[in-house]
């Protein structure tokens, strides 16, 4: 009996959807705060920019600078926080 | 910290902003104060002032939208973004916009503030306990005009403390129609409503007609959201509905089950299964004075700073209390200087009486008037009677043209010339031997030269020097509840309106006695001014109901077209 409940997930009508894969969140959170500006270029040279990127998020929100979209990262991404740019453009 | 590119900053030290609307989610009033203290926040550690204006162009113009709201940067729905500012400049730049798809509050759940009842606008204390059952919101129980209520005391049986929480059915807000209340069932676009709808809006603000024909009348007004209203969904501003079936199975509580984000949620009719009627449930809510105090920082110059614990740290997270960080003082500083005037807290007894004073004038000078019987009227300024101290006077009120300003046994004159001064202070007792020291309120009656002062619930009349009283306030027809009239406001034609907590009577001055049909609610009258004025009096054409140091001053269309300081604008200090 202490198995979690297996939940079955629900679209609510009217509900704006959030659950995107970790990369989109990541990705759509870098370019709206201002730390990822220039259009992605595929392969090997847009892993360097987001990993880039992520530095400097994890630097502005006071996290270990990892470069990697780690748990603590994630985290930090889905908080309520102010819409200005972290960096301005 | 850091700035915007260019030390962007405004070059006016006195910076005015507007509050264009308003969220459903909190009583105006404690959305005002929640931005008036974050204003403050900043005006505390630099040369800044803010004044609020209600019409027109302000510096920085305070709005709530949602998603679209038409700038570049929509909002997201509940969570995410909270709000957004642009830095100091003209048209959009040095605006601040919320996210009214928050639930705004003061952080720690719903911010309820009552009106009527008996709390005199307390705010809901939650939980609370009515005939033996706890409550946490707002309940009809007990009444049957289904109106909600919360007690303002932890226990209602043995406070009986109790005040009307916001709902439909009591007020509206905005709109045209001053604040009256919603009318069920009306017609609009020939249909029948019988609750608030976002029908003919787009964006998805409730409102309803305060007439039972929008098509004839015209005449509407937003809804307050009900604490117990749920928020986003497709159902926002309605209860939760308990208990409702979700997948077959019943819930009588909000429930995270079928949501992948943890969210709580509610179904707004008795079946989700059948409706898909539903909304997020109230919870914490964001502080509307922590974002506005962060957003206001942007306003004013300042960008985010990478220090968790500084206000412009760009993550929210709720401070119970609240004091600027040192990195944000830095920033408001480099950008503005520090604070120059006198140290906000009055001084103490023991601070030394020769404080600098920013705007000094003749009754600061430390030797003051010496001689009296240069001035026989007026004694030597003890630094305690300057009337530019004074946060508070008793009454004030105009007497031959002049304003006077009453306070302890003393009072001031103003004379109408434009370069005319402050005269006084003068002694009461000297001038009107049978007064008391403290006058509540006083008018003029020019016709027949009478000076009407009141004081408690005694009042009396001076003709030149001869007095008649004290006689009791009963004698005009006022009733034995009244303790103390507050204002007095000349209307012509010998009537006289006489303040009292949230009432006005109409004194027919020749007769003697109160007129019919009174009294009425001040504040279904005079809307916008607070109903707990402790001076109201006329002067120039318009009308100034006072509070503590602050006036509100309403034009002869009975709009309040201007609110300020008592002491920077009457007093002339």
């Amino acid at each position: 009996w202490s198995a979690p409940v297996k939940s079955v997930f629900v679209t609510f009508p009217g509900d704006i959807v959030k659950n995107m894969t970790d990369t989109e969140l990541a990705e759509g959170y870098l370019k709206k705060f201002g730390y990822m500006n220039s259009p992605q270029r595929s392969g090997f040279q847009s892993m360097v920019s987001t990993s880039k990127a992520l530095k400097r998020m994890q630097r502005q929100m006071g996290l270990e600078e990892t470069g990697v979209m780690d748990k603590s990262t994630l985290e930090a991404m889905r908080r309520p926080r102010c819409g200005v740019p972290d960096v301005a453009n | 910290y850091k700035t915007f590119d260019g030390d962007l900053k405004w070059d006016n030290r006195d910076v005015t902003y507007r509050v264009i609307n308003y969220t459903p989610d909190m009583d105006y009033s404690l959305i005002d104060d929640a931005f008036a203290r974050a204003f403050k926040v900043w005006s505390d550690v630099t040369p800044l002032t803010f004044t609020r204006l209600f019409d027109g162009t302000a510096d920085i113009m305070v709005s709530f939208g949602k998603a679209d709201h038409g700038d570049p940067y929509p909002f997201d729905g509940k969570d995410g973004l909270l709000a957004h500012a642009y830095p100091p400049g003209k048209g959009l730049q040095g605006d601040a916009h919320f996210d009214d798809d928050e639930y705004w509050t003061l952080g720690t759940g719903p911010a309820v503030k009552t009106r009527y009842g008996n709390a005199e606008g307390a705010m809901c204390h939650f939980p609370f306990t009515f005939e033996g059952k706890d409550y946490t919101t707002c309940t009809t129980n007990g009444r049957s005009d289904n109106l909600p209520w919360c007690a303002t005391t932890a226990d209602y049986s043995i406070d009986k403390k109790y005040g009307f929480c916001p709902s439909e059915l009591l007020y509206t807000f905005d709109g045209n129609a001053d604040g009256a209340e919603c009318v069920f069932p009306f017609v609009f676009l020939g249909e029948e409503y019988d609750s608030c709808t976002t029908e003919g809006r787009s964006d998805g603000y409730r409102w309803c007609a305060t007439t039972s024909n929008f098509d004839n009348d015209m005449k509407y007004g937003f809804c307050p959201s009900r604490d117990t209203a749920v928020i986003g969904g497709n159902a926002e501003g309605e209860p939760c509905h308990f208990p409702f079936v979700f997948l077959g199975k019943e819930y009588d509580s909000c429930t995270s089950e079928g949501r992948a984000d943890g969210k709580l949620w509610c179904s707004t009719t008795d079946s989700y299964d059948d409706d898909k009627k539903w909304g997020l449930c109230p919870d914490q809510g964001y502080s509307l004075f922590l974002v506005a105090a962060h957003e206001f920082g942007h306003a004013l110059g300042l960008d985010h700073s990478n220090i968790r614990e500084a206000l412009m740290y760009p993550m929210y997270s709720y401070v119970k209390d609240f004091s600027l960080h040192e990195d944000d003082i830095e920033g408001i500083q480099y950008l503005y200087g520090s604070k120059t005037g006198p140290d906000p807290t009055p001084p103490g007894p023991n601070t030394p009486t020769t404080t600098t004073y920013p705007d000094t004038d003749e009754t600061d000078s430390p030797d003051g008037p010496t001689d009296p019987t240069t001035t026989a009227t007026t004694r030597p300024v003890d630094p305690t009677k300057d009337a530019c101290k004074m946060t508070k006077f008793d009454t004030i009120t105009v007497i031959e043209g002049q304003l006077h300003f009453f306070k302890d046994g003393d009072y001031w004159k103003m004379s109408s010339e434009s370069n005319g001064g402050l005269k006084g202070p003068f002694s009461i007792s000297e001038t009107w031997p049978a007064l008391p020291a403290v006058i509540d309120s006083a008018f003029e009656n020019t016709l027949a030269r009478k000076l009407y002062f009141f004081s408690g619930t005694r009042f009396w009349v001076y003709t030149g020097k001869s007095v008649l009283g004290p006689r009791s306030i009963e004698k005009l027809g006022l009733p034995d509840s009244v303790q103390k009239v507050e204002g007095a406001l000349q209307r012509g034609k010998g009537k006289v309106l006489l303040f009292s907590g949230e009432n006005y009577w109409r004194l027919d001055v020749k007769a003697q006695k109160i007129d019919r049909g009174y009294p009425k609610y001040t504040d279904a009258v005079f809307g916008g001014v607070p109903n707990d004025a402790h001076d109201v009096f006329q002067y120039k054409g318009h009308i100034y109901f006072c509070r503590d140091r602050f006036y509100w001053r309403m034009n002869s269309r009975r709009q309040v077209d201007r609110v300020g300081y008592v002491k920077y604008d009457l007093l002339k200090c």
